[in-house]
């Protein structure tokens, strides 16, 4: 039965949709079934993994026009399969604003498909808009990537009330599965700062992090994941790391 | 009479308030008069330039309840004056959504205070929702930062075409004043393939590139400018250039 994790930060540019993308492949590396489904506009998650929207994005069933199970087509990542985005996707934002339920919508297109995956992911924009909001109240757990620079520390606060408030009132069992600290560079203070700050006010946050790596931003303009990419490199061992972490809670729990 | 210029790009994290904070403070340090209007819910721009928004935010005016003109604070750099953003702005981007004239909404607010600016900033949100269509309606131009990385390549054609959509529809005189790189690192082949790939699409791409610096990263930690943080740093001469080119364009037209 399908687990659905959301990648969501409002901040932008902190490794969202890098993290569903290769925590993604890591996870069909192992042999899970893995559906990635790319719920941001800018469809970066899309292009990185080689897909195409031409036979129709997410868009076309939260307006009703497809089936989300006709949209999923193959990846680069063998194993791992995708929903992908479009950019008339941030015309469902206002498109959806007076729907009935409008918050529930990408959870209902959602259930039929739970039992043909192992983990659904959901790669969300850089807003806390009804996108997010959708995502979030589809989703059994949320991982929030964490650039490592001061900035990206500021709207933790706001983003873990915004949870609170979707568990309370959209979406009960909606838990937070862990922060995953991205582009660390070693070499400054701040990073290892911002660091210490975050695994300070938050349990769950991952053991592994990821480092500053630019094959990790080469690999997207493959078509491909890090492990596709450069399998050896830093950011594919990081990926690995963190998706070992996942599933061992799994286990030990 | 006020130029009123927004920083604009859907793609998170390419550098939007840490170009409209330096930017701005440079321009400021020539003696010209500059308010920083902070739109985007995350308030980066407020607390980077140690900014508070306890006595009102944005939100207060586009709802009607204050005069715009009444929520300008100081900030931590001298003749840079700011708007401050909170959170609740989020919200705007569902109530102006039945507004009458919804796009017009800060344009309106923003005419009876530009006589007495030389340039007012725009700091917008990571998408292309109704905060920034405002803006790009308020703006007589629009600055695109963009990351030396390759998924900030993707959006810049949905971006123009936007800009295009904008200015036909909602305000004819909107131009693209340029794009400004941010985060280059000269040791990557990756950041010198992305620079040459924007100046051959974009001839209005300013000469001066912003290195990737951790000064610049550090600044808004303590609520300054990067000319009131590290004067002497890459960051501070690289805004200076940005700052000077900018004016050199207005003076030779
Ligand atoms: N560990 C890393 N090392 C180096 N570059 C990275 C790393 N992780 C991500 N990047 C690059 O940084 C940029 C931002 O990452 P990404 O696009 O994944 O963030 P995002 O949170 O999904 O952004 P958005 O808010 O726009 O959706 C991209 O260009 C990406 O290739
Ligand atoms: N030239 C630079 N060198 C190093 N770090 C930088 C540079 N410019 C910006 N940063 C850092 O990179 C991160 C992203 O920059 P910034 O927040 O200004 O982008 P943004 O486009 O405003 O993001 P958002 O899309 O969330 O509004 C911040 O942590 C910032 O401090
Ligand atoms: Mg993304
Ligand atoms: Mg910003």
């Amino acid at each position: 039965m399908a687990e659905v994790i959301a990648l969501a930060n409002q901040k932008g540019g902190v490794g969202k949709t890098t993290t569903a993308i290769n925590l993604g492949a890591c996870l069909a590396r192992r042999g899970l079934r893995v559906l990635l489904v790319d719920v941001d506009p800018q469809a970066n998650a899309t292009s990185g993994l080689g897909g195409s929207n031409e036979s129709g994005s997410l868009y076309d069933a939260l307006g009703g026009a497809a089936r989300l199970e006709d949209l999923i087509v193959p990846s680069s990542e063998p194993g791992l399969s995708l929903v992908p985005s479009s950019p008339d996707l941030a015309g469902a934002e206002i498109e959806l604003v007076d729907a009935d339920r409008r918050e529930y919508v990408l959870r209902e297109l959602l259930l039929p498909l739970r039992p043909r995956w192992d983990f659904i992911l959901l790669d969300c924009p850089p807003s806390l808009g009804l996108l997010t909001v959708n995502a979030l109240t589809a989703a059994d757990a949320v991982v929030i990537p964490v650039q490592c620079e001061y900035l990206a520390l500021e709207g933790l606060g706001h983003l873990a009330a915004t949870l609170e408030r979707v568990r309370h009132t959209l979406n009960g069992s909606l838990r937070l599965e862990g922060l995953v600290m991205t582009m660390f560079d070693p070499r400054t203070t701040l990073a290892q700062q911002v660091v210490a700050e975050v695994r300070g006010h938050f349990a769950q946050t991952f053991r592994t992090v990821v480092p500053r790596s630019v094959r990790l931003s080469e690999a997207p303009s493959h078509g491909l994941s890090i492990v596709a990419y450069a399998p050896h490199s830093a950011g594919a061992a990081a990926y690995a790391g963190v998706a070992d972490e996942l599933l061992a809670r799994r286990v030990a729990s």
